[in-house]
């Protein structure tokens, strides 16, 4: 563990508990996409099936627990709770057309052709474009809530931290995984549109609008 | 390309 890492996934917990918070305090998810969110619950279902079989730390097993039942609590929210407030008319981004890419990638480029690795490799790719549908819906609707960018800014920069971990791990411990890195690093570009908004308009006090 | 240790990263 280095200290990217740590502050990668203390950024990654940071946005889950934003978009729970944000949810559940305006007792609304507009703006929120929820076929991200089906993403994300997909990408840590396939991704931490490893839960049961191989121990790596308590935090490991913990974060991975949080990140899985907090997947599927926000669905609930959006799909059951909170489903009035679900904007269904600007959540149109056809997730077939991501799942289906890469899970034929994740047959092809892979380090093991068994089931385990497969699918950690297909959680892998699909994070990397999860956000795809939420980023199209903000694009959509022209705007999105000071919170939500919080929580997107959040998202974003806990994969960035992650490519700092990456290198780190390379130059002092040797280890490199070139599917997790090029994926990390495509996830973290896909970012940085909005990550340029979020900077000049969010910090400034401004509302997060883009040019419709 | 030597392989993170059992993927122990989240």
């Amino acid at each position: 563990m280095n200290v990217f890492r740590l502050s990668g996934d203390v950024s990654h917990l940071l946005a889950i508990l934003i978009l729970l918070m944000k949810i559940w305090k305006t007792r609304s998810c507009a703006g929120i996409s929820g076929k991200s969110q089906i993403l994300f619950a997909l990408v840590y279902t396939t991704r931490y099936l490893d839960l049961f079989t191989s121990f790596i730390s308590p935090y490991n097993t913990a974060m991975k627990v949080f990140f899985i039942a907090s997947s599927y609590a926000t669905i609930y929210l959006i799909y059951l709770k909170f489903k009035a407030t679900y904007d269904r008319n600007h959540d149109t981004f056809r997730m077939e057309f991501l799942v289906l890419p890469v899970l034929v990638l994740a047959f092809v480029v892979n380090h093991d052709f068994t089931p385990l690795e497969i699918l950690w490799t297909f959680s892998i790719y699909l994070e990397s474009v999860a956000i795809l549908p939420q980023l199209f819906m903000v694009s959509k609707t022209g705007q999105a809530e000071t919170i939500t960018s919080h929580y997107l800014f959040a998202l974003g920069m806990y994969r960035a931290l992650y490519i700092v971990n990456w290198v780190y791990r390379y130059y002092f411990e040797g280890f490199y995984d070139l599917i997790a890195i090029i994926a990390g690093v495509v996830q973290t570009v896909l970012y940085c549109d909005f990550f340029y908004l979020y900077v000049t308009k969010v910090l400034k006090g401004k509302q997060l609008t883009l040019p419709a | 390309n030597k392989r993170m240790q059992k993927h122990d990263e989240l």
